[in-house]
């Protein structure tokens, strides 16, 4: 059986000449990135989990992608973030919601789905079960970017003050 | 929102979602990326996916599990199950898209967006990274 690995970082309204030469060359080198993270476990026989937690891990940490590091902010200036894994071969699954001092959300999704009785968990809970299992905290603040506080208070200064339904940001 | 989806040389294959969430959530809001068969779902039988975009539409719709079900079941092929099921995403006024990989060939993707980070490679295939729709 031949291997195969596909990632996403968002989909959007990006289009040519709307994203800087920087950011496009930014989005391309952490796409890069992401994508040998996971080959790398694939090429040397690793298994299709590690492969996909690999690839994420790498996009989490990069300040880019709105997961992890360079996360948007919610209208309480605060950041909250979910993930979720799942192995076909025994419909294993493992989710977390509302994460905001767990360093990489998806390895705290496969602590719940290797460590834990349940699939899903949220809110603090799923901070403290992830701490508790020795996956990596991390300070709100290692999360937060200056242009992610730009976006928000773009929106905020919107006279609807709506959320971005649009999907202009991530 | 990233994900990944992966099939290993054993033909396990895999699928990852990891987000933010949108810009200005307000009220705990969570969208499908944490939903299993939503915004994420594998399954050996079939195809792994992971989703982006207006989660709540991904939420009602039961993307990723809809798009494994008509390949297990239907026998379509991940890929057009992928085009079909972000058809009807778009029906719904829903925007975004999705990555697959199924039990052989390369991973794929589809979306309704102008554009999408997106990116691929297999044991056969040379890399591809794309970020524009016309790529």
């Amino acid at each position: 059986m031949s291997w195969a690995l596909a990632i996403h970082g968002g989909s959007g309204s990006m289009r040519r000449g709307h994203l800087s030469q920087a950011d496009d060359e930014a989005g391309r080198a952490g796409l890069a990135a992401a994508l040998e993270a996971g080959a790398a476990v694939l090429r040397r026989g690793g298994s299709a989990l590690d492969a996909a937690q690999a690839a994420v891990e790498v996009l989490e940490d990069d300040p880019h992608f709105n997961a992890g590091r360079g996360s948007v902010f919610t209208a309480e200036g605060r950041i909250e973030c979910d993930a979720a894994i799942m192995a076909g071969s025994d419909l294993a699954a493992g989710a977390v919601a509302g994460l905001r001092t767990t360093r990489h959300p998806v390895a705290a999704a496969r602590a719940v789905m290797e460590r834990s009785p349940h699939v899903f968990l949220a809110g603090a809970g799923a901070d403290a079960f992830a701490h508790a299992h020795d996956i990596e905290a991390a300070d709100p603040a290692w999360f937060e970017t200056a242009e992610r506080r730009r976006q928000l208070d773009e929106i905020l200064a919107r006279p609807d003050g709506r959320f971005d339904s649009d999907m202009k940001y991530g | 929102t990233v994900g990944a989806v992966a099939r290993d040389m054993a033909g396990r294959m895999a699928a990852a979602t990891s987000t933010g969430g949108l810009t200005g959530k307000k009220w705990g809001r969570v969208g499908d990326s944490p939903l299993i068969g939503a915004g994420t779902y594998a399954d050996d039988r079939a195809a792994a996916v992971s989703c982006t975009g207006a989660g709540e539409y991904f939420i009602r719709l039961g993307i990723a599990h809809e798009l494994c079900a008509r390949v297990r079941l239907a026998g379509d092929l991940p890929s057009a199950a992928g085009e079909a099921m972000i058809g009807e995403l778009g029906t719904m006024g829903g925007k975004g898209g999705l990555i697959h990989v199924g039990r052989d060939g390369p991973g794929g993707w589809a979306f309704n967006t102008p554009g999408m980070y997106r990116a691929r490679a297999a044991a056969d295939a040379a890399p591809e990274i794309a970020i524009y729709g016309d790529e």
